[in-house]
């Protein structure tokens, strides 16, 4: 049974595209059979990992092509359901059903999903439609939080709007929070990440550290375990990969 | 006639907020009488100025109240229109209308546009109905870009979508880049400034640097040029609001 995991916050440029595609190909190098789902126009998941899909979640939304059709496989064991700009449309098409409109996305992956472990959908910052339809569809939330004052006022104000989705659907769990962009030499970062383990103890995750590294790898349409195998980026996705499989083995 | 300037990028977390607040603090400082539009359902700007208001743009568009009771008066100069989660509403009902809904917010501020010398309209992330209403009513379009692959890749992505606009109303022009998040240390916000000054000679500002004084700034709910006037960052945003008011003196 697919572990959904969505990777959400509506506050930008917190690394929810470099989290998810990270994350997924991390465990897919694990061994597990991963879907990476693209919900945002930006499309910005296959382009980190060097793909340029003609066909995606906008073909099987409409269903104008069948879910093999839509569905590239990018590497070993990581499947794309690619975004982008076609994406709009079917957002118009959603926000004009006047009824079930939230369970779209829902419908659409249940033919498909029993193919693959975990099942890890990246989402467009802000809130609209779509975000509604993942919210509705996946059962775990991971938040990447980058350590800045104006995102931790993103995340407070997202659990209120997740706190107002669960009132109509208990499955979906907040499970993860991940601090990113923290730095070691600047205070700031370090007193929010102390900050949000007060906060939040059950949900921090191991943090993701300011690199450079993560943000040349899509320049080379490369993961961060494929850019820079050794380094601190790709230790950090590496711990965030054994939390979330539960498994101290994974890579 | 006021100057209608709208501050967008579909990339998030490229100084969006900052800018708009900077920029529209700077022109109000100099003299000029600045309306803050915030279009964006997580309020930023308002939180940067340190303030809360209790009535904003979504009950200027639902006519529920007055212009006058959706203004505060947030510095000298400086007025504030504000944005929050209730704008998702009014989203809907935009996006239900069967025609016109592009020239939602224009009709909404047609009745007041004539006591400010500049409206700044803030954005939020992404691309839905609020932000063609914005490229519907605004004639100068300023774009922070963030000197990282990706935001670049989504001004590429955005210039064509301003493009498709265009198609339908020749009003409102690309008139600003602003690169941001220039870091003189490192080699890759360098490259790329150099890269982006090649491909847009006509449009770029002088960049923004980095500097933590800008992401600590809202935690007073100052502007830069209250928290740290002597900074390198109130140097930048001195340069930008000369460039924007054309006026070698303002400030
Ligand atoms: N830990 C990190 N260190 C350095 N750069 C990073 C890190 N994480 C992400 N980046 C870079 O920061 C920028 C924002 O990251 P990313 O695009 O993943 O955020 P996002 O939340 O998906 O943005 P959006 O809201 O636009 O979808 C990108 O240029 C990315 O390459
Ligand atoms: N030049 C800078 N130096 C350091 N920090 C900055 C700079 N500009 C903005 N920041 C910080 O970076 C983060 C993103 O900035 P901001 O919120 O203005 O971007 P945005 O484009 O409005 O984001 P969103 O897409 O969510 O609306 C904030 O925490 C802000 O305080
Ligand atoms: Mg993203
Ligand atoms: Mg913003």
């Amino acid at each position: 049974k697919a572990r959904k995991i969505c990777v959400t916050l509506s506050k930008g440029g917190v690394g929810k595209t470099t989290t998810a595609v990270n994350l997924g190909s991390g465990l897919a190098l694990a061994g597990y059979k991963v879907l990476l789902v693209d919900t945002d126009t930006q499309g910005q998941s296959a382009y980190m990992l060097g793909r340029k899909p003609v066909a995606g979640l906008t073909e099987l939304l409409t269903q104008e092509l069948t879910p093999k059709e839509c569905i590239l496989e990018a590497r070993k064991n990581l499947w794309l359901l690619g975004g982008g700009k076609s994406l709009a449309g079917v957002k118009r098409i959603i926000d004009r059903k006047s009824f079930g409109a939230e369970w779209t996305l829902s419908e659409a992956m249940a033919s498909l999903e029993h193919e693959y472990d975990f099942i890890i959908m990246d989402t467009s910052p802000g809130w609209d439609q779509l975000i509604v339809n993942v919210l509705f569809y996946a059962t775990e939330v991971l938040v990447p939080v980058a350590l800045e004052v104006m995102p931790l006022h993103g995340l407070s104000e997202f659990l209120k709007s997740l706190g107002s989705i669960q009132k109509y659907r208990k499955e979906i769990q907040l499970k993860y929070i991940v601090p990113t962009f923290l730095d070691n030499r600047i205070k700031g970062p370090q007193n929010l990440y102390a900050e949000l383990k007060k906060l939040y103890p059950e949900y921090i995750c191991p943090p993701i550290r300011y690199n450079e590294s993560l943000s040349e790898a899509p320049s080379f349409g490369k993961s961060i375990f494929e850019f820079a195998p050794g380094s601190t980026a790709s230790a950090d996705y590496r711990q965030l990969v054994r939390k979330v499989s539960l498994n101290e083995n994974a890579l």
